[in-house]
């Protein structure tokens, strides 16, 4: 009967549909054929049986991402909704992979799901996780550069949620400048 | 209005049975 009852109640739905997708570096193939759309969800049902069924991100080999995007929304600069945007963008450490990844990782998709940015939520795009030998990354992706105000309010919740130490800082580069330039060299339009 | 979750409200379903 617990069971039943279980089914019957209704799920919990999300203001958005969101896709996981999943990026494996295979050389061979071009970058596009790499890229996996895993599947969609909208309930916060079963964004958790998706996060307990796939690898933490931490298990991933090195090459690997994990996006999460607004369903619709594919995870590259070239989709039009991301083409004029930019990132909130969080470098880790090689330690911080077994410290903090999964922690920060799983904290970024809460915020996501439960709309965390208030009326500027309307701003995120998606988030993405690369795996990577050198260090990896949290990048925290919104539509629209120039709305300044929306990318700051986003950026200093999404800090805070991430519970960052005020001296941190933590910069937004946009993608027309990362799309020229290696990240490392990208300049910051905003900080927190 | 606009649907939005805590995250201490997201995370009291993480271990549902529902969900596993």
């Amino acid at each position: 009967d617990v069971v039943i009852a279980t089914e019957n109640v209704e799920k919990h739905p999300l203001q958005s549909r969101w896709a996981l997708w999943f990026f494996k570096n295979v050389r061979s193939q071009p970058w596009q054929c790499n890229l996996r759309l895993v599947t969609t969800f909208n309930t916060v049902e079963d964004f958790w049986a998706l996060y307990t069924h796939v690898q933490l991100a931490s298990k991933l080999s090195s090459g690997c991402d994990y996006s999460i995007f607004k369903d619709g929304i594919e995870p590259m600069w070239e989709d039009s909704r991301n083409k004029r945007g930019g990132r909130w963008l969080i470098t880790l450490s090689k330690q911080q992979r077994h410290s903090d990844l999964d922690t920060l990782w799983l904290e970024t998709l809460l915020c996501l799901i439960g709309e965390a940015f208030d009326e500027h939520s309307e701003e995120v795009c998606g988030a993405v996780i690369n795996i990577r030998a050198k260090g990896d990354k949290i990048a925290l992706w919104t539509r629209e550069t120039e709305n300044r105000e929306a990318v700051t309010h986003i950026g200093r919740v999404y800090k805070e949620r991430l519970g960052l130490s005020s001296k941190a800082v933590i910069g937004y580069q946009a993608h027309a400048d990362t799309a020229t330039k290696s990240s490392s060299l990208t300049k910051n339009k905003f900080v927190v | 209005g606009k649907r939005q979750y805590d995250r201490d409200f997201l995370l009291g379903f993480q271990f549902m049975p529902a969900c596993v």
